[in-house]
């Protein structure tokens, strides 16, 4: 229905704007209707990492769209929050700044909610209270080992 | 209502019976290149009740059950239970007054599942209306698969509005 | 023939006059995320004739023009000026015997492109004709985009069979 | 025409193939043709990691599919070889053991053709001869500055 899909673009639309402007450190950014019909109009990401200029998401860099997805999904998720969260490698294309602030949004959000996270990032394993490591000494065949930080990182091959 | 713990057995490449505990609110799941650990989400997601073999990256449901290594024969059954700490006392119904709530299903490879609440055996729909109101239902967004933020990055706006409407 | 040298000015967010340099035959460029990396990836495509905006993250061809930031004002033209050393002779044609090939591309705000050939100006296609039979078309595989390891990826079968098509 | 596109396949079937048992550090893979109508029929890729067994790419973890697909770019960038060859962050999902093999291959492949190559990763940092700094102190505007491995590793927030 129309009013529902208002309601819930406009949720979404203000908590991804937050989102985004503490992952960035800065910025702005907000969920464009493409057309009038709220029935049918398509949804547009209109991203200002800090100091550049609003452009759609195509423009900006691999590491700005992912962190702009991020800030997307954390806002979807939070509609109908879980009591967990798995994320598979998302922090992979980040830098070392923007991975900082990704992993303090996730140990924020850790107070409600419980991580379990996949990662080859060092900075991301070091915001594990946990770090369960997957190996594969026998071909084809998974086994989980308990590892600490220096042993995921060598494992992870990071 | 956190997870505890999960026991996988002939899924994927977790063919020997496994133990995978999740004690604290940030846990890290590490290691090399094709060593498991999307597999484990894949485990979680299965679990719950996954019907659709592409959102497991397989092109048929039994693609899940171990299918053999240069050193292994394939299995003919795939196994994961995945039990949850309660204790907050977030679920509904039946239920609500249970500290520890196990899940599991069992596939053998004609593509047959059989589902487990707390051991005793219950239909595919029981596991959903567990999780019904936990906000962890299949098209939730609890679980974010390698390659969800680049469909995400790549959406049209048509696929971007329904993303939104699955959150709804 | 390798390339020697690139210089750009007011193409995306290389705004000021930049000389990049490409000394020797392995050359890494780092920096954090939106620094400009694959900005200068797409210079060498845009100057070697590429006519589709999209293949530029772009959605018109003056999204290359640097359109501003909150220090700097936009600006009216972009140039980008690519020099490869063809000291090993391997173009044919008129410019075979040339050490050094100048290749320069200058478009305006109403998207009207000039092109040039060691100063001189000429059209789009005797750039094109220059890199004839060397591998450098506009869909060669010279230029791997961050993004087209994916795209090979989640290619269907008819998507990856037009990759192979295209490299023929 | 349907001889000049089977000659095509055929090159380039075997040429990914050597590429990816190099990438791999064994295993092997292939190009299929899905169907018989050689003018029509998709191409598929199979794909059997070391010690595992073969399957579509569809199953394979996020890395090996990345380095299956840049066996398969190496083999197309051969049927056509340009002087010089960019390479924007292939790396990215690759572990330190798939990184080694793909800068041994670089670095082989090096001897006919200039890489330019894009990456965060200290490892593929250190096989380059030269590295290009890009930074962006004052905000959207870009500049170049020589760096050593050092400051590379630090300006990447690798
Ligand atoms: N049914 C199956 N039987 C045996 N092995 C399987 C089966 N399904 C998948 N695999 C194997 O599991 C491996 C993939 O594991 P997974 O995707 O969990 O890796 P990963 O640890 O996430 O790696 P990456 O870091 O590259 O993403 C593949 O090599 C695949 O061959
Ligand atoms: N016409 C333009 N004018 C000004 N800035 C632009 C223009 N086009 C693109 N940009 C800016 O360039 C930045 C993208 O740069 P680029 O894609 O080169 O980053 P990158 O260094 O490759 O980063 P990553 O490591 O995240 O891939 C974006 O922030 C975008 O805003
Ligand atoms: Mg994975
Ligand atoms: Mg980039």
């Amino acid at each position: 229905t129309r009013g529902r899909f208002r309601e819930t673009f406009d949720t979404v639309n203000q908590r991804f704007a937050e989102r985004f402007t503490r992952l960035f450190g800065g910025g702005e950014a907000y969920l464009r209707l493409c057309g009038d019909d709220l029935l049918e109009a398509g949804v547009e990401l209109m991203s200002r990492p800090p100091g550049k200029r609003i452009s759609t998401l195509s423009l900006l860099s691999g590491g700005e769209k992912a962190l702009t997805a991020v800030a997307l999904v954390f806002a979807l998720f939070s509609l109908n929050p879980a009591p967990f969260c798995m994320l598979d490698e998302v922090d992979a294309p980040l830098d070392e700044a923007n991975v900082g602030r990704f992993c303090a949004m996730v140990a924020d959000m850790a107070q409600q909610v419980q991580f379990i996270f996949i990662t080859h990032n060092k900075a991301t394993m070091e915001l594990a209270s946990q770090l369960t490591g997957v190996t594969m000494r026998e071909p084809g065949v998974s086994r989980i080992v308990a590892v600490d930080l220096d042993e995921a990182v060598r494992l992870a091959g990071a | 209502m956190r997870l505890s713990r999960m026991r996988l057995s002939g899924f994927k490449s977790f063919v020997d019976p496994t133990d995978v505990t999740f004690p604290s609110a940030l846990v890290g799941i590490v290691g090399p290149n094709g060593c498991g650990k999307s597999n484990l989400i894949d485990a979680v997601r299965w679990v719950m009740g996954e019907s659709s073999a592409r959102h497991l990256r397989g092109q048929a449901m039994d693609d899940v059950i171990f299918s053999g290594s240069t050193t292994r024969k394939p299995v003919g059954l795939a196994s994961v239970e995945l039990l949850f700490d309660n204790s907050a006392g977030r679920l509904q119904g039946e239920f609500a007054r249970q500290a520890e709530i196990s899940v599991r299903r069992v596939m053998t490879r004609d593509g047959e599942s059989k589902y487990f609440l707390n051991g005793s055996r219950c239909r595919r729909r029981d596991i959903l209306d567990v999780f019904l109101g936990t906000g962890l239902g299949p098209r939730a967004y609890a679980i974010i698969e390698q390659g969800m933020i680049s469909r995400i990055v790549e959406a049209r706006p048509e696929e971007l509005r329904g993303f939104i409407e699955e959150a709804a």
